[in-house]
Order: structure tokens, then sequence, then C-alpha cells
């Protein structure tokens, strides 16, 4: 028996409209660290990871390791009929191929719920390793979600170049050039503001804008982003779950040949 | 030119 429920239902809305453009098919990994997920986007240069602890859910019972072979857009399909301000219950039983989903409205006056079909998933699990990152950059997520979206009409690709005078984000096209320089900014009013740049070495990696845009669909769960690069490792873009978790994707820079 | 490899080829398989 497998049941999770969280009362701010609208986080498992926004976690599902994160990943559901860039992954189709995906297993949840439930155990009683918590809810997880690890997949790669189809063409392998992308991947998720999410986590959510089971001590952010208000309540959370998982009997032995399940995964849950899910459709994202189907999933997603069924969040969105759950209400912002509803309470969600996911359950399965040991033994079925479903998955049910359950909102509770606040007032407790509506409670609906949705049964979804599990699918068998073959999928590779990646090693990723813990690593020291040459360049760290926190900044407001709301920025960098600008920033990927206003390159991405002048070119294909960023180029990410963190020095100490702060992060470069630049694209070249047909029609030009642009070049978003962001500097270190730690005293501002509200810290969810700040950008914070810490550089052991500077790093330059080119990146492929539409994963990029396709990681701030994140955007809504935090108000920061946390960039780790290295040189020649693939690039991190974190986004916390509200004091439960994370979600992280990765992507593989593209590399002269 | 510009290449973009696998994941993989960073993260070993577990």
């Amino acid at each position: 028996m497998f049941e999770l429920r969280l009362v701010q239902g609208s986080l498992l809305k926004k976690v599902l409209e994160s990943i559901k453009d860039l992954v189709n098919d995906a297993n949840f990994d439930c155990s009683s660290t918590g809810f997880s997920l690890q997949a790669m986007d189809s063409s392998h240069v992308a991947l998720v990871a999410l986590l959510l602890r089971s001590e952010g859910f208000e309540h959370y019972r998982c009997d032995r390791n399940l995964t849950m072979g899910m459709n994202l857009a189907n999933m997603a399909k069924m969040l969105k009929c759950a209400g912002n301000d509803d309470i969600i219950t996911i359950k399965a039983d040991d033994g079925t191929d479903t998955v049910t989903f359950m909102f509770e409205s606040p007032s407790q006056d509506k409670i609906s719920d949705f049964e979804m079909k599990l699918m068998d998933i073959d999928s590779e699990h990646l090693g990723i390793p813990e690593a020291e990152y040459e360049a760290i950059i926190r900044m407001p997520s709301a920025e960098f979600a600008r920033i990927c979206r206003d390159l991405s009409s002048i070119g294909d690709t960023v180029v990410i170049s963190v020095t100490k005078e702060g992060v470069r984000f630049s694209a070249r096209g047909d029609i030009g050039a642009a070049n978003i320089v962001c500097r270190q900014n730690a005293t501002v009013d509200k810290p969810e503001d700040a950008t914070i740049i810490e550089m052991q070495e500077p790093v330059t990696l080119t990146f492929a804008l539409r994963y990029m845009n396709s990681f701030t669909k994140a955007t809504p769960l935090a108000e920061q982003v946390t960039i780790s690069m290295s040189s020649d490792l693939p690039v991190v873009v974190e986004y916390k779950v509200a004091g439960m978790g994370y979600i992280r994707y990765y992507l593989a820079p593209k590399i002269e040949e | 030119k510009r290449t973009q490899f696998p994941l993989r080829l960073y993260f070993a398989m577990t």
C-alpha cells in the first residue's frame, strides 16, 4: 500500500507542468525516503530528477518500495482537474495496475477521485555523482526564464560564461547577436531578488536553448534557480520545491568537434 | 561545428 497526502496540492500540479513537456513516460519511485523520479528526454541529452521527501507530506505511507510507470501527459491531465487550493492524495494498492488521485476542496464539500492506468516502462537509471562545480550561480528564477526566452528569439544556443565580472549569457543568429550580463547583487531588500555567483574557475559552456526554455517551466515552483557548471560536465539547473525537495535538470553541453 | 553527446557518456548507468 502506498499513499501520500499533500495539503498544498498546487505544488504537485506545478511539478507536473515542469516535466511533462520534457518527458513522455516516466517511472515514479516510491520509498520511505519519498516520491522521486529520474527520466531522460527522448533524445537522451537532458535528464530530470525530482525528489519530494516523505517528511514534506502531511501523510506518507509506503509499505514497500514501489515503481509506478506513468504517462506524464495523462497524469498532468488528471492533476489539472484538481483546484489550486485542493488537497491531493495519491493512492496505489499492491498488485494493482492503477493509481488513484483524490482531490478534496479546502472546505471538504467536494471530493473527486480519478483513476489512472499504470504502464510498464523500461528506463535507464543513471548514477549521478555529487560533483564539485567550478561555478554556481543563484539568481531569480523569473530573470533566468526571461533571459532564456529573450535569447531564443536570437539564436538556438546560449553560451553561458562565468568570470569574476559576472555571468554572461550570449546568443547569435541570422538577425544578429545578444549578450546579457548579470553581476553579483547580494545587497537587495529581499533575498529572493539576489544574484550570487560562486566561482572557483572561470567556465564557458554552450547549451541548446530549447532545453533551457523547457527547464524554465519550473519557474512557478521557486523564486530562485541555481545553475551549477563545470567544464565539460552537464549543467545542473535546480529549482527547490517548497522545503520538501527539488527538481534538477541536467543538460549535456554542446562540444566543439 | 558543435555536437551534443548523450548524458550516459557523463553518468554511468546503474
